[in-house]
């Protein structure tokens, strides 16, 4: 991670995430900075090119996304 | 180990509408951690915190050739929090126009290195791009283009907007008294009229500093300054007070004048602050003291003393002889917050390795006491425009700033460039994976995926 956190653990230990399957869960106080970013980040995290693409719209919806074949 | 198909996010104070100065931006994530088996979350105080906890998952997820998986993501635990409350970058969009467009891929690359602080110069002697809603003139006729160069209202809620996503603070620079020709054209009288040695008014177009007796420039400041008040909505704005040159007000006979009639003699730094206690009233005045200051370093050079809480920036003393940390320790013995720029001016650019020098420059090397430290809250990175435009800003500000940016938010000890180029070199190859059109860090390299590939 850039910029190294203070304090960072990990394992080899490995999890597999589907971008069709994944997704932020909102547990705790939510308002429009996250719901903006937990998109944001999704799209960052499995399609990082995409908003320097044209044509779609920054930022794309889920859907759009999904739904576009050449994802 | 398992398909990890959420990430939990968890806020456990209620959103605050904008980023701010004292804003916390500490989280934790944990993904398979002992007391969160099998789960992911994220969780912060705050949801700058939530902000930049994303940042860092966002970085976690790699792809693997040896698994032939896309995404993966190791068993992690991380507690994070800033060194430095203030990380910013100045982005100067007078001396050449910065498109909108720039200006949000560079918040978007700031957002990506935990940079929380957009410095923009907006205006200086070449243009005048804000447009003012009270003195549309200004930028009518000290703008590039009235049409095309210039930042709408509408354009600065944007970015504000855009900014405030990101958790990210935008404060304004309106650098005055000098550094401000393009201010004169549209609005008439502000600017000291030029006169030769012997007296005799120059060249018509010929103009100084704001001029600083006159009582209706006070009034236009009162005015303009409180629109940029409800314009940006954090309470600091720069007021810049660099380089000053005193050539105009020295030869204009009615400063001499009110010199003399002040018992002021020959020194102007007695005239530059008449004019910034003049500027600070005016401007307490019309915010109900809510206003808050940023300043350029030569006002303290000068003993210019300053309304309380104002923060100094740092911008000399990377060539000269006087050293910053020098200065740095001078300005905190009066104490003034300070902000340090002057090792990240990184719109000199050189050929080949140079970014160890921003990495290593380190703003609490100076010689002080803890509470002279305390007073140090950040620094910025600097990119100046005069030969950069839209087209090498993005370029040659990254991943240059990346250093600065662990710099401030990183732990002191994080200083060893040898382990810190493989993984800016990554970071670099992550940036521009994400669309932006990053510099290489190390030389010879290649990115899984090249741009344009």
């Amino acid at each position: 991670v850039w910029p190294k956190p203070q304090q960072q653990t990990y394992s080899e230990t490995f999890f597999v995430l589907r971008p069709t399957m994944f997704q932020f869960q909102v547990v705790g106080e939510r308002c429009d900075i996250i719901d903006e970013a937990v998109q944001r980040y999704y799209q960052l995290i499995f399609y990082p090119g995409a908003a320097a693409s044209a044509p779609l719209a920054y930022p794309p919806t889920l859907s759009v996304i999904q739904d576009n074949p050449q994802f | 180990r398992a398909f990890l198909d959420s990430v939990d996010i968890d806020l456990k104070q209620p959103c605050e509408y904008l980023p701010s100065a004292d804003m916390i931006e500490s989280y934790n994530i944990k993904i398979d951690t002992p007391d969160n088996p099998l789960k992911a979350t994220i969780s912060s105080d705050s949801v700058w915190g939530i902000l930049r906890g994303l940042e860092s998952l966002s970085q976690l997820v790699y792809s693997s050739t040896e698994t032939g998986v896309a995404y993966q993501i190791n068993a992690t635990e991380i507690v994070d929090f800033p060194r430095f409350s203030y990380r910013g970058l100045m982005m100067d969009s007078a001396r050449h126009y910065m498109p909108l467009k720039t200006i949000k891929k560079m918040t978007d690359l700031m957002a990506q290195n935990k940079m929380n602080v957009l410095h923009w110069h907006l205006t200086d002697d070449a243009s005048f791009p804000y447009e003012s809603t009270l003195f549309p003139n200004i930028s009518r006729y000290g703008s590039f283009q009235p049409f095309s160069h210039i930042y709408t209202a509408n354009d600065v809620r944007e970015v504000i907007e855009y900014a405030r996503m990101r958790g990210i603070r935008v404060i304004p620079e309106f650098d005055s008294p000098d550094h401000t020709q393009s201010w004169g054209r549209g609005q008439p009288k502000l600017l000291t009229e030029c006169y030769d040695d012997n007296g005799v008014l120059k060249v018509p177009d010929e103009y100084g500093a704001i001029m600083p007796i006159r009582e209706e420039n006070y009034v236009f400041l009162q005015q303009f300054f409180g629109e940029i008040f409800n314009t940006f909505p954090d309470p600091f704005v720069h007021l810049g007070g660099d380089e000053v040159s005193y050539y105009c007000w020295q030869r204009h006979p009615e400063i001499k004048a009110f010199m003399a009639a002040n018992g002021w003699g020959t020194d102007f730094t007695k005239l530059e602050q008449y004019y910034f206690d003049r500027l600070t009233a005016a401007t307490q005045e019309i915010t109900q003291n809510q206003m808050r200051y940023i300043v350029w370093q030569e006002l303290l050079d000068l003993n210019i003393t300053l309304p309380t809480g104002t923060i100094v920036e740092v911008w000399k003393g990377a060539k000269e002889e006087l050293n910053f940390l020098d200065e740095l320790a001078r300005i905190t013995k009066y104490g003034y917050q300070t902000i340090l720029s002057s090792p990240w001016y990184l719109n000199y650019i050189s050929y080949g390795l140079d970014w160890e020098k921003y990495y290593l420059a380190e703003p609490l090397d100076f010689d002080g006491s803890d509470e002279q430290k305390k007073l140090v809250i950040g620094g910025e990175v600097a990119m100046w425009s005069e030969y950069v435009d839209s087209v090498s800003v993005i370029p040659r500000t990254w991943p240059r700033a990346s250093t600065v940016a662990e710099r401030l938010w990183s732990d002191r000890s994080v200083n060893d460039t040898t382990l810190a180029a493989l993984r800016l070199e990554e970071h670099r190859c992550r940036l521009l994976k994400r669309g932006f059109m990053v510099d290489p860090s190390n030389g010879v390299n290649f990115c899984e995926q090249e741009w344009d590939m």
